[in-house]
């Protein structure tokens, strides 16, 4: 038996839309823990990490850990179907081959709910150890998609150096070159407005901007994203979820042929 | 010309 009672279900909705395109398929995983799930693009060239933290529900009942296989394009058309203000609860049977999504307005006045046909995916699990990152940008989120948007219309990839500097993003297509220079600045009314650079040492890594510019649809769900680069390691580019834990995407670099 | 990794060739399967 699984319940899960999320008094914001927009971040269900936003989370959705956030994965849906990246993603096609794939197991959220439910413990003790929280609802969770990884998944990789098809080409197996990025991967989303999503944890929800059981407190961050208004009511976690997972009785037994259980995987359910979801299309996320399914579910996103059933999650569109609640209002952004609608309390979202998920729920679940042993051995079920259904998930039930029930939307409640705020005033209750409305009450509706979906049941979506699960699947037996064979997912790979992925190991992804702790690391010491070179380099740690914090930014806001908002700027972070401006960039990878702006330099997509010049180029397919973006180099990302940080030295002592700050933080450059680069790119040269068939029209020409284009380098955004992103200093520290923690003199800001609001802390997520800063732009925070940690550097151990310096580091320069090349990327898809598809995949970037794919991650970026999760900036609804944080003012600030957190992009961690190590030379030879995937980027780590994170949203934090507000009080329930955080999506992740991981990205591998490419390199000189 | 640049050559797009995969993430295999970082993580290992669980």
């Amino acid at each position: 038996m699984l319940e899960l009672r999320l008094v914001q279900g927009s971040l269900l909705k936003k989370v959705l839309e956030a994965t849906k395109d990246l993603v096609t398929d794939a197991n959220f995983d439910c413990s003790a823990t929280g609802f969770s799930l990884q998944a990789m693009d098809s080409s197996h060239v990025a991967l989303v990490a999503l944890l929800l933290r059981s407190e961050g529900f208004e009511h976690y009942r997972c009785d037994r850990n259980i995987s359910m296989g979801m299309n996320l394009n399914n579910m996103s058309k059933m999650l569109k179907c609640a209002g952004n203000d609608d309390i979202i609860t998920i729920k679940g049977d042993d051995g079920s081959d259904t998930v039930t999504f029930m939307f409640e307005s705020p005033n209750q006045d409305k009450i509706s709910d979906f049941e979506m046909k699960l699947m037996d995916i064979d997912s790979e699990h992925l190991g992804i150890p702790e690391a010491e990152y070179h380099a740690i940008v914090k930014m806001p989120s908002s700027e972070f998609q401006r960039i990878c948007k702006d330099l997509s219309s010049i180029g397919d990839t973006v180099v990302i150096s940080v030295t002592k500097e700050g933080v450059k993003f680069s790119t040269r297509g068939d029209i020409g070159t284009a380098n955004i220079v992103c200093r520290q600045n923690k003199t800001v009314d609001k802390p997520e407005e800063a732009t925070i650079i940690e550097m151990n040492e310096p580091v320069s890594l090349t990327f898809a901007l598809r995949y970037l510019n794919s991650f970026t649809k999760a900036t609804p769900l944080s003012e600030s994203v957190t992009v961690s680069l190590s030379s030879e390691l995937p980027v780590v580019v994170e949203y934090k979820i507000a009080d329930m834990g955080y999506i992740r995407f991981y990205l591998a670099p490419k390199i000189e042929d | 010309t640049c050559k797009q990794q995969k993430l295999s060739a970082f993580f290992g399967c669980k």
